[in-house]
């Protein structure tokens, strides 16, 4: 089946990184550094890049939508337009298949999750992420992160965390709460809490293979001072993002998608 | 004698932290976080903050030039112009008790350093920083650092160096050097290459003492991976910021502004 995830926020947030890491794949290469004297882009661009890959033995393909640009520039106003319109012309086009006289496959591309990044300032949001947000919330299942947690102790993780949700409170903002069924057993509920209490998500990404100093190869990044894990839940939330992602939620974010966000747009568009 | 240093960069980038670093003094309190429902500045702002301190057994008054709201709104067209501004009101007051009869005491608020903070993104500078120090590489002394630099490996901080050196090159952009002179003995001058070796210094600040692992008190930041040592070159350059700052070359900093920068600007003003 299909499955589309969008990646938002400024350049040099780890974001090619971590979706590289969280699929475990080199989705993106390696970035060739732009010569100084490189023209730069002047408003965002969409870019699609797309990979078969296999998840708990169920095989997909999935699409990541990239926004290079978004939030690069001196003046940022209407960054968010972009990315609505493609959005909602991912809806259009579902809706044109749906209306056609023989359905036969219907491919659906439109956006079942975006994971926007939020720069560690250790301060609150920024005046581009609650714009964002407020844009978009309304037309795709918003998965906050923190990006490149790695730069926050525990202590500044938490009370950013505190201050994000206050912010996102305040500003009537909707991001993907998983919804939890009364006929799930103990151990699931217990689990979809203990990934929700972790929201918004604190990752560090990498795909590069280093060494701990008691000799273990995980994936991470090495410093003078130690050795960060991806993968070890004391350092980072990356494991809880990829449960969220890829093995809870992943039919919840379609469903989302296509019971809610598209069909309140559909009815927004008759009555328009 | 006066010091004058201004401080630039997007709320975040750990500048409070650093002034409080540098001087060795809680310059600034620690921030009281502000409510979701805060009203959120529209203008950049110049805030200034005096203290009195010793250093080398010199007293000297030092004041902080701080620049909130700098590269923080989704808009920053002309964000630098507030900042050009403040730095040529120092110059003309100081033109102004230049030109008095009686000159018995000039007092020299013109800006002498202005730290200029680098988003440790590992990609190039940004437009906003391009745009930025274009303005005002020729009014101040530019001393450029990469900001919360224990987000980068050993390995990223060598190559973000470069491509930050390599934009400097090609927009043509005049960051402070700090003067060499013939007379100097080896030893000054082999430490004065040491200094220019590491520009862009990549710093990290912290008005915190924590245990490293083998029981050492520092100043640092304790994270589950390890304890970054703000005053171990090993781990950043911050030994060698306040070197160049405060023990070697705050004389040439004042100087240069004299001699150089404000000179400019006066012939500048007299032909215009
Ligand atoms: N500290 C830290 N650096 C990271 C992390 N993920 C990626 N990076 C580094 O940040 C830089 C930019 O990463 P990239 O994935 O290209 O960012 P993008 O511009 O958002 O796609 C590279 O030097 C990465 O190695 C992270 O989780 N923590
Ligand atoms: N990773 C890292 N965090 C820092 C550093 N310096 C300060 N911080 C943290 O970054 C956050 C913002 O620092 P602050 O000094 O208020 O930044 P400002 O908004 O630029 O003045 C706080 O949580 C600091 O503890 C640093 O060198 N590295």
């Amino acid at each position: 089946f299909q499955f589309t995830v969008m990646v938002v926020g400024e350049s040099g947030l780890g974001k090619s990184t971590l979706v590289n890491t969280l699929f475990n794949t080199t989705l993106y290469p390696p970035k060739e550094p732009l010569p100084p004297s490189a023209e730069r882009a002047k408003t965002v661009a969409i870019e699609s890049i797309g990979a078969d890959i296999e998840e708990n033995g169920v095989r997909l393909h999935l699409t990541v939508v990239d926004t290079p640009g978004f939030g690069d520039f001196v003046n940022n106003d209407d960054s968010w337009k972009p990315i609505v319109e493609n959005i909602e012309s991912r809806f259009d086009s579902y809706l044109e298949q749906e209306n056609r006289v023989n359905r036969i496959k219907v491919i659906d591309n439109r956006v079942h999750a975006c994971l926007y990044f939020i720069q560690p300032t250790g301060h609150s949001l920024k005046q581009i992420d609650i714009e964002f947000m407020r844009r978009l919330h309304t037309k795709v299942n918003l998965i906050p992160i923190i990006a490149k947690a790695d730069t926050l102790t525990d202590e500044e993780v938490a009370d950013f965390k505190q201050r994000i949700l206050a912010d996102i409170a305040h500003h009537n903002i909707h991001i993907f709460q998983a919804p939890t069924y009364e006929n799930e057993d103990e151990e699931t509920l217990a689990e979809a809490e203990e990934i929700a209490s972790k929201i918004p998500f604190a990752v560090v990404g990498s795909d590069k293979i280093v060494e701990t100093p008691d000799r273990r190869l995980v994936r991470g990044r090495a410093y003078p001072w130690g050795v960060v894990e991806v993968d070890n839940e004391d350092h980072c939330d990356f494991v809880k993002l990829r449960q969220m992602l890829v093995r809870t939620y992943m039919e919840e974010l379609r469903e989302y998608t296509n019971d809610v966000l598209y069909e309140n747009w559909r009815t927004e568009k008759l009555y328009s």
